[in-house]
């Protein structure tokens, strides 16, 4: 089964790889 | 002879004048004083000295000071231009800048590849990316097979690293891409471009007309 799933696209999507957290009050 | 403590001797170590900041970054001097309110916020949240310690970043960005996480970790590297283990106004101004929607796309392009460098040899490299994309799914607590990671990692160097070395240069990123754009979109925060609702109270003391 081919893998079309870039290493990079999921880092980029990661919740945890998010700065918008720093402007959580 | 009294003490009159003046608001400029309350500013921090490096701290830096908004009018200088909004000169070199894509903020005006408002969105930089409304940071600035930001920034006292999370500099003082465990250790009130007016500069951002590393448990600080963590602890905003996981609400968990003692959590070890490899994005925080590079962020804060990044950050801390200076090298000195603590995170200045200026820098996070400057590095934040880089962050606003309308900060140039090379540098959100260039300042991605610092990040997924993790090693800083100038490459991103195999191991890296795995173990980037590890960190992600212990973040995720999600669980893949080994197997099933590498694919997807050996995959993404076929496509990204076209000169075939086994390492992705600054180069072979910039054209990966422009390719896939979508890589960058964590590269920008639209919050940025409303950050003097998020924190109007400097309104009030501003000193500096934009």
């Amino acid at each position: 089964k081919p893998v079309s799933m870039n290493a990079f696209e999921l880092i980029s999507r990661a919740q945890g790889f998010s700065l918008e957290n720093l402007f959580e009050k | 002879m009294g003490c009159v403590l003046t608001k400029k001797s309350r500013r921090p170590p490096g701290y830096e004048e908004p009018t200088v900041l909004a000169a070199e970054t894509p903020f005006t001097v408002s969105e930089v004083e409304a940071l600035y309110e930001l920034f006292k916020k999370l500099s003082s949240s465990i250790i009130d000295d007016g500069l951002i310690h590393k448990e600080e970043l963590q602890l905003a960005l996981f609400r968990n000071r003692n959590r070890r996480n490899l994005f925080a970790d590079r962020i804060f590297d990044l950050f801390d231009v200076k090298r000195n283990g603590v995170i200045e106004f200026g820098e996070f101004v400057r590095s934040l800048g880089i962050f606003h929607p309308n900060a140039p796309v090379e540098d959100k392009i260039a300042f991605a590849f610092r990040l997924y460098d993790l090693r800083q040899t100038g490459f991103i490299e195999w191991d890296e990316l795995k173990e980037m994309v590890l960190a992600l799914l212990h973040e995720s607590d999600l669980v893949l097979s080994d197997d099933f990671i590498e694919t997807i990692v050996n995959k993404t160097f076929s496509d990204a690293d076209t000169k075939g070395d086994g390492k992705i240069d600054l180069e072979e990123w910039k054209e990966f891409v422009s390719k896939n754009p979508s890589l960058i979109k964590n590269m920008t925060l639209p919050y940025l471009k409303d950050i003097t609702l998020a924190f109007p109270s400097f309104v009030i003391s501003t000193e500096v007309e934009d």
